[in-house]
């Protein structure tokens, strides 16, 4: 259940908040825990001049300035994750024995551009 | 079955979703290891291994708990010391083919009937052995591999070993053939006084099988890491 980013000045690439609930999808029956979780997702702009706060590459500076100059030309740079996080995930396998499964890059950390 | 649903299944490394017709209690060694993942503070700038189990320090991401499936072997005629045989198996056979098995601990639970004074502080000995081929019925006992002879006294713990080895062996040659577990008592001499120490083990005894893999997923990163 993705809340729509809050209109605000700053629609800087950032986290944005994303929960995903598996009695939404119907897993609750074989998905012991969690319940859900809160995986994020990553929205917002990457304008020039990049701040340093906006975790870019200095590939992401030059395209900036790059886009700035030739907008039509050469898109803005894209608002990625930059550093995430596994999740653990306890579950009843097909065989009905209980399996505690660690998942890497499930939740969104940190974006940048 | 959505598309959607069933690409994010095989994401998660499953071919069909799981529906449990008869869930088991969560084994509480998976419960511990599950809760203290999750208060483990996300923000710590330490990427955390998803490969790897830390709780046992070996390389990993996926931990199951299997039941014991064997059945106890009867003793025959009383044989002095010897309290019970059992015959224990576990099924590992749905471990998908890419999972590597990083590491494998037998745990031995005995619900020891503590209040007979008699064996307070009885010494037992323990032998875990690996049948070569099948027994079969009025033939001479196979030749079993001894794997562990140790000596325990009655405490409120469970005894665990390491059979990485035995696990491995069991899925590289597809042969598993379970263990033998025999518990006898140590010293005494009069039959009926070494059956009477004997109930102190009680009936009921667990066992379980703690499995770590690694599956494919995690092969490919680490291969990519180093």
């Amino acid at each position: 259940s993705a809340q729509h980013p809050p209109i605000t000045l700053s629609n800087l690439c950032r986290p944005r908040r994303l929960y995903i609930s598996f009695s939404d999808v119907g897993w609750e029956n074989w998905i012991i825990a969690p319940q859900g979780y809160l995986a994020n997702y990553c929205l917002g702009e990457c304008p020039f001049p990049l701040t340093a706060e906006l975790n870019s590459t200095n590939h992401a500076i030059l395209q900036t300035m790059v886009h700035s100059l030739d907008p039509q030309g050469t898109p803005q740079p894209c608002c990625v994750p930059v550093r995430l996080s596994p999740i653990s995930i306890l579950y009843y396998d097909n065989s009905d024995n209980v399996v505690l499964r660690h998942y890497a890059d499930m939740v969104v950390d940190e974006c940048g551009c | 079955l959505s598309l959607q649903e069933s690409l994010l299944l095989k994401s998660l490394g499953l071919s069909a979703k799981p529906s449990p017709k008869t869930p088991i209690p969560v084994p509480p060694v998976l419960w511990r290891i599950f809760q203290r993942r999750k208060t483990q503070p996300s923000m710590n700038k330490e990427p955390v291994d998803a490969c790897r189990v830390e709780e046992f320090d070996v390389p990993g991401d996926i931990i199951r708990v299997f039941t014991d499936q064997g059945h106890f072997i009867p003793k025959g005629q009383p044989q002095g010391q010897l309290c019970l045989r059992k015959r224990l198996y576990f099924n590992l056979s749905m471990l998908e083919e890419d999972e590597n098995v990083t590491m494998a601990q037998l745990e031995i639970k005995f619900h020891h009937n503590s209040y007979h004074t008699s064996s307070q502080g009885q010494i037992f000995e323990l032998r875990l052995s690996q049948p070569s081929q099948v027994s079969l019925q009025g033939m001479p006992e196979p030749r079993q591999k001894l794997l562990v002879e140790q000596s325990f006294a009655q405490l409120h713990k469970s005894l665990l070993f390491n059979l990485s080895m035995v696990a491995r062996d069991w899925r590289m040659h597809n042969r598993n053939l379970g263990l033998v577990l025999e518990v006898a008592v140590s010293g005494g001499d009069e039959v009926n006084e070494l059956q009477g120490l004997c109930t102190s083990i009680d009936s009921f005894l667990d066992t379980s099988l703690l499995v770590v893999t690694l599956s494919q997923q995690c092969q490919v990163s680490r291969r990519r890491r180093r």
